[in-house]
């Protein structure tokens, strides 16, 4: 789940 | 998205506004590192591979997030143009010797170590945190090589220094509003990263106080 690992950060 | 976030990433735009708005005004990279910008490059080109799968237009935050890593992969590559094409007789080649071979090494190493899953998606993933918090390290050693900085310069360290420390700040926002968890990756080397600029911060407010160019021991 990316959502979990700071994915929708830059 | 928060507003230390927010504020962060417009700090880093603003970092890359000023390194260009300095190269561009003076006609020349003196006092840049060549080698942190293609650091920031392979960084850039490493982590943002998911532009390949995500469509710009999923979410707002996806098409944000496009955006920005549209802007940072074309300016980091627009910078090193110039500092390797326009202005090359202006670059510092003989300050500019981190051997950041060693960076990268460590940086591959430590990623096929630590990943949050095994694929080659996380791997770069990880190699690109790690990179990135040493990717200033042959801009502040070549600062130190050379002694006084452009006031120009120094702002483009600090801003980016600056949207680092906003990150943490984001990050332990985002602990206590959204309970986010098992991020010890990106929050343990966005640390360090941000503690490696402050020696740097201490010697740029010093030179801010004094209103004198930084200089640094």
């Amino acid at each position: 789940e990316l959502k979990d690992e700071l994915k929708d950060e830059l | 998205m928060n507003i230390f976030r927010l504020g962060g990433d417009m700090l880093h735009v603003v970092s890359i506004f000023l390194l260009l708005l300095k190269i561009q005004t003076s006609h020349s990279c003196a006092g840049l590192s060549l080698k942190t910008q293609i650091l920031y490059m392979v960084v850039f080109s490493t982590r943002y591979l998911d532009l390949f799968f995500t469509k710009p237009w999923h979410s707002a935050l996806t098409f944000y997030n496009t955006i920005m890593k549209i802007l940072f992969l074309s300016s980091s590559a627009y910078t090193i143009y110039l500092m390797q094409k326009r202005y090359k007789h202006t670059y510092d080649k003989v300050h500019d010797t981190f051997r950041i071979q060693y960076l990268i090494a460590a940086a591959a190493v430590l990623a096929l170590i630590f990943h949050l899953r095994l694929t080659v998606f996380e791997i770069l993933w990880a190699f690109s945190v790690f990179l990135e918090s040493v990717a200033i390290l042959p801009q502040l050693f070549l600062l130190q090589e050379t002694g006084e900085v452009e006031n120009i310069t120094s702002h483009y360290i600090f801003c980016l220094g600056g949207y680092r420390t906003l990150y943490i700040f984001n990050w332990v926002w985002r602990y206590f509003t959204e309970h986010r968890r098992n991020q010890w990756l990106a929050w343990g080397c966005g640390t360090v990263q941000t503690l490696i600029y402050a020696d740097f911060f201490y010697y740029y407010i010093l030179s801010r106080k004094q209103g004198k160019k930084l200089r640094l021991p």
